[in-house]
């Protein structure tokens, strides 16, 4: 896995 | 709480000294960019009552901090646009928007703008960094601005490595960019803290 599921972060 | 804290600072700053020599309104411009791209999501995604409160205090207080820095006298009448020159519109927003449209992970605006506003961020520090290197001499305020600025990354880092391990979170655009973002700062961050441990005033080589 490469990239983050949901961009959760500010 | 550290970027929170940073904007808090330097709009306290704006509103005692009512001047803003040695603060960047570029820098202020490309965060304006970075929020407005990233925070697209607030029209369609709920993550918590937190980060929306975050998202929506961060895109105003920076619309606001460069309305004041342009337009909103005494304030503005210290605005030196010749100093506060760097042109972040080539340097920074072609480099990013070529780069997040070749990282995105899917070809759709929302996720061009994210990985695009990932990019911008990590270097949206320059325009502050090479203001302060003409000046050399930095206000303590400013110093704390700046230094906040930077940190607020560093501990995302910290945050990375332990959600990585207690999730299994993974997101290299993220954290590819964090390191450039915390990387631009570190030269800065030596002279702050000797400055600190000596008591005296920062001043840049």
């Amino acid at each position: 896995e490469f990239y983050s599921d949901d961009h959760d972060e500010l | 709480m550290l970027h929170l804290m940073s904007i808090l600072l330097l709009l306290w700053k704006l509103k005692k000294s009512k001047s803003c020599v040695g603060i960047s309104c570029r820098m202020q411009e490309c965060y304006a960019i970075v929020f407005c791209l990233r925070y697209l999501d607030l029209f369609y995604q709920f993550i918590s009552v937190y980060n929306t409160a975050m998202k929506v205090v961060f895109i105003s207080s920076t619309f606001y901090l460069i309305f004041l820095m342009r337009f909103q006298p005494p304030v503005s009448a210290t605005y030196d646009r010749t100093a506060d020159s760097f042109p972040y519109e080539q340097y920074l927003l072609g480099p990013a928007a070529v780069l997040g449209f070749i990282s995105a992970e899917e070809w759709s605006i929302p996720e061009i703008f994210w990985t695009a506003s990932i990019w911008l961020e990590s270097v949206s520090i320059l325009p502050q960094l090479i203001l302060l290197q003409q000046l050399r001499e930095v206000e303590n305020l400013t110093a704390e601005f700046v230094a906040t600025m930077g940190a607020y990354r560093f501990f995302y880092i910290l945050n990375w490595i332990y959600r990585y391990f207690a999730e299994g979170y993974v997101n290299w655009i993220g954290w590819l960019g964090g390191i450039v973002q915390t990387g631009l700062y570190v030269d800065f961050f030596y002279y702050y803290a000797m400055s600190k441990w000596y008591g005296q005033k920062l001043v840049l080589p």
